[in-house]
């Protein structure tokens, strides 16, 4: 369903650091109902990339919907994509509008 | 809008 959103945009980010350095808030019942990146960390995989940018808004994680899903639910989602050992990247579909 | 305004802020996590 992201992929309607008109404004969207897939980016891959390469596990190339031990973490993926971002900071997100929101989440369903909160002022920001999808999860908005609010840092990127140096050095981490998401900075590694260069393509996510803070104010990105996360629609998907690997094809998954994080539309209705609260804040910690979407952390949760985030951390076992990185986790996850099959992949050695995560596909991020953002949009820079809310 | 006005329950939008009305919702609480977010946390923030670092991930």
């Amino acid at each position: 369903p992201g992929l309607l959103e008109p404004t969207s945009c897939l980016i891959r980010v390469s596990k190339t650091a031990p973490t993926l350095g971002i900071a997100i808030e929101g989440g369903a019942n909160t002022r920001q109902p999808l999860p908005r990146i609010v840092t990127i960390q140096r050095g981490g995989s998401a900075h590694n990339c260069g393509k996510l940018k803070v104010g990105h808004v996360i629609l998907e994680v690997n094809g998954t919907g994080l539309r209705g899903k609260e804040h910690r639910e979407a952390a949760r989602i985030i951390a076992e994509a990185f986790k996850l050992k099959e992949k050695d990247y995560i596909d991020f579909l953002v949009t820079e509008f809310n | 809008r006005e329950k939008r305004l009305t919702l609480p802020p977010s946390e923030i996590t670092l991930l």
